[in-house]
């Protein structure tokens, strides 16, 4: 499960 | 990076640019619905204000440059520009209904419960039904110029070769993100009906003419 804002993706 | 996201992100850029060039060139938005595109500036504004404080890369920074300023442009060309061609009367689609419940469930559903958190939750859940007024409105319409509907093709595309990416990033990396899944499944179904039309009318060189 990724941790909230690590958001790689457009 | 994969190929598949890769290959979404610029199906995604070419639908933006099909976009800005046809009602650049044609000097018109007949056909467009505004408040989709206007939904469609505020998922990229609201999941872009990372933009200033993370860099991640210059393709992601640039792509997120261009992605806010040429739906800016497009909301500009519709709402003030070309005003005139603006088929308001029938771009009447409730958005309050869509942009109420998203609000809701990006505080109830989301990664963490912080405000770039919950924007970014907010602007996926925003993302997979935006299209929603300009698929109405097409209902409404009962038709689509060529142009518009390979705008849509390509916009539709673009999250599907997403779902693929977060297989592969799955596979390879273990990595998944339920939020963006769900919702990038929800915003690939909406375009089926359409995905259907395109391939056995658009392509056959007919028109796009509701009922099918």
């Amino acid at each position: 499960k990724p941790k909230g804002n690590n958001h790689d993706e457009l | 990076m994969n190929i598949f996201r890769l290959a979404g992100d610029v199906s995604h850029l070419v639908a933006i640019i099909i976009l800005l060039l046809k009602i650049w060139k044609t000097r018109s938005c007949a056909g467009i619905s505004g408040k989709s595109q206007i939904l469609f500036a505020s998922v990229f504004v609201t999941r872009y204000l990372d933009l200033f404080t993370i860099f991640i890369s210059l393709y992601n920074s640039s792509m997120k440059i261009i992605y806010i300023s040429c739906s800016i442009a497009t909301v500009y060309l519709v709402y003030f520009k070309f005003k005139a061609t603006y088929d308001g009367n029938h771009d009447t689609f409730r958005v309050e209904f869509l942009v109420v419940p998203v609000g809701g469930l990006s505080f109830l559903v989301n990664h963490d419960f912080s405000p770039m958190e919950i924007l970014w939750t907010f602007s996926i859940y925003l993302e997979s039904v935006a299209i929603l007024p300009q698929l109405f409105m097409i209902s409404k319409t009962g038709e689509a110029e060529t142009i518009t509907t390979h705008y849509l093709f390509f916009l539709g595309l673009y999250r599907g070769l997403y779902l693929i990416n977060w297989i592969w990033r799955y596979y390879f990396e273990g990595f998944f993100d339920l939020i963006a899944i769900v919702a990038g499944l929800v915003q690939t179904v909406l375009y089926c009906d359409f995905f259907y039309l395109y391939v056995t009318k658009v392509l056959k060189g007919k028109k796009l003419s509701l009922p099918a």
